[in-house]
């Protein structure tokens, strides 16, 4: 209904905007309506700023800055309506150490409200983990479990 | 609501059963290129009643059964239990005296696919109205697959709209 | 022939000019997100001819003139020029005496792109006629964008054939 | 006009097969025409087989593996007809440990016949490098060269 997609919206919104400036200190992101009197079938546009920078079309960031937008995004929604658990696919695929470390200390922060499975070939997030899975093809072709030493 | 185990068995690369236990916080799948981690991630999907072949990345529905290898031949079945425990919240419904819940999904190569909940045989709806209270649905924000985090960035806002409802 | 040099000034995320002299063998060109470096491959697509704006990542093919930081103001031009060397075996056509080539494209905003080989201004199919017998055109398989490296592999048989005439 | 296509698909297939062979040791990798007939209109579909597993489609390949098979179909395409440079950003993005180690390795032999020019966040592909480029905003929002010390 048009009440219940404004609520979340405005609290998405409000929560976006809080994890933005986390993510990237000194700048802005916010999303809009593009059609506030159609509340039924208006899209969702998103606006940013990266810090030091104009604001630009979302299609200008470079491959890092949208990994790290669409993930301060996702945490955003994550605030406002916690899943039990989220699975998360080399998200942190496109990011440099800098932001790699953000990202850590982001998880880590998620992983108070939900349990995080994440699938990643970065040591520093690894290191984040509490617990590790690894998986190995002992047996060419057939995935079986493994134990890992960190070390 | 919380992830207490997954059991894999004939599901893609996974021939041989596999029992992963899950703890609190955050859990770190690693391995080598081809291993079979983004399977992990399939499995997981399709427990939870994905129907879609290609989210599945696999031009039938038979592409999630064991297919072989060099060595190995291929297998008949597939099948997936994700089990999860309550964390709090009571389970919606008829579930609410669980304190564990174990959903199953099976297929044989060329059949439909079955659906358990608690080891009893159910219906596909089942299992989605089951999830469906818990916003770990399949097609939401709590599950992104490789190389698609930057989907929400990219998408068109229409598209984007989608990701906000599923928060509703 | 060789890249020997590229010249940046006003191009998308380079207001100062940047001189980059390149070498035989690799090249790495390293930095944190968003400090650039897609936008040095932008300059090279757009350098030798570019049209589509979206393979330049923009809305509008104003987008490759610098717009601003929050510091500074935007400028009104862009413009790129690249160096290349002969190596071996002569320029095509009407360049086969020189040594070193170089090729530039200008634009101002809301202007049309200006032309210039050796300084002397000409059109774009003389840049294209330029690159059509190195096999270094815009679209072939030796510029791969971030992101698509896969793409050969997941395209369309159809799609993938152009791949292949492109070494024709 | 067709037998032009048809020598060129002979040809980048013979390499395909040859550098296939060499990034997948014991795998075999090769390119098929959708349509015999109609040299002119036919698709080219791809057959690979990774060492130890089945042949299978290509869509269930793993992320590691498709960079991988795309890469050895960009080098068997280079070996046929080189061009004077090649530009590649960040191809090395969803590769681990080993499979970047291979690619280092390729690198410096299509570096033979062509000049690279390689955007990477790697280290160890940043030392394969005869010569590095660092980009930085000191500036913020603007972008300028930096000389890069690897250590
Ligand atoms: N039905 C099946 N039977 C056997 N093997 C399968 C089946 N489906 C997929 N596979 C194999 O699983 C492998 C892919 O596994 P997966 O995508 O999980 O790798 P990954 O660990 O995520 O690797 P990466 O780090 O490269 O992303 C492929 O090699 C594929 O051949
Ligand atoms: N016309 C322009 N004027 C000013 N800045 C621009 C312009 N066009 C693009 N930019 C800026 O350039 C930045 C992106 O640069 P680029 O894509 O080259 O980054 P990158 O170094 O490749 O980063 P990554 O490692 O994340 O891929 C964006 O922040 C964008 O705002
Ligand atoms: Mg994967
Ligand atoms: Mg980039």
């Amino acid at each position: 209904s048009r009440a219940r997609f404004a609520e979340t919206f405005a609290a998405v919104n409000a929560c976006f905007k809080e994890v933005f400036a986390h993510v990237f200190p000194g700048g802005r992101g916010e999303l809009l309506l593009t059609d506030e009197n159609d509340l039924l079938e208006t899209g969702v546009d998103i606006d940013i700023q990266i810090p030091g920078k104009r604001a630009q079309n979302v299609s200008l960031l470079s491959g890092g800055e949208k990994s790290l937008a669409a993930i301060a995004l996702i945490f955003a929604i994550l605030m406002y309506r916690p899943t039990p658990f989220l699975v998360l696919d080399e998200v942190d695929a496109a990011l440099d150490d800098a932001n790699t470390n953000l990202f850590n200390r982001l998880i880590k922060d998620v992983a108070n409200k939900s349990q995080v499975i994440m699938i990643t070939h970065n040591k520093s997030t690894m290191e984040v983990a509490d617990s590790l899975f690894g998986v190995t093809m002992q047996k060419q072709g057939i995935s079986s479990l493994v134990s890992v030493n960190l070390n | 609501m919380k992830l207490k185990r997954l059991e894999i068995s004939g599901f893609k690369s996974f021939r041989d059963k596999v029992v992963m236990d899950f703890s609190e916080g955050v859990t770190a799948v690693v391995g080598p290129n081809g291993c079979g981690k983004s399977n992990v991630v399939d499995a997981i999907r399709w427990v939870m009643g994905e129907q879609r072949v290609k989210a599945l990345r696999g031009k039938k529905m038979d592409d999630v059964v064991f297919n072989g290898s060099q060595d190995a031949a291929p297998v008949s079945m597939a099948e997936v239990t994700m089990t999860v425990a309550r964390d709090g919240q009571a389970f919606p419904g008829a579930y609410a005296e669980f304190t564990e819940i174990s959903l199953s999904r099976k297929v044989v190569r060329d059949g439909e696919s079955d659906y358990y909940i608690n080891k009893a045989p159910c219906r596909l709806l089942d299992v989605k109205e089951f999830f469906m209270g818990t916003g770990v649905g399949t097609r939401t924000y709590s599950l992104v697959e490789q190389g698609s985090v930057a989907t929400m960035v990219e998408a068109k806002p229409e598209d984007r709209r989608l990701f906000i409802e599923d928060a509703a």
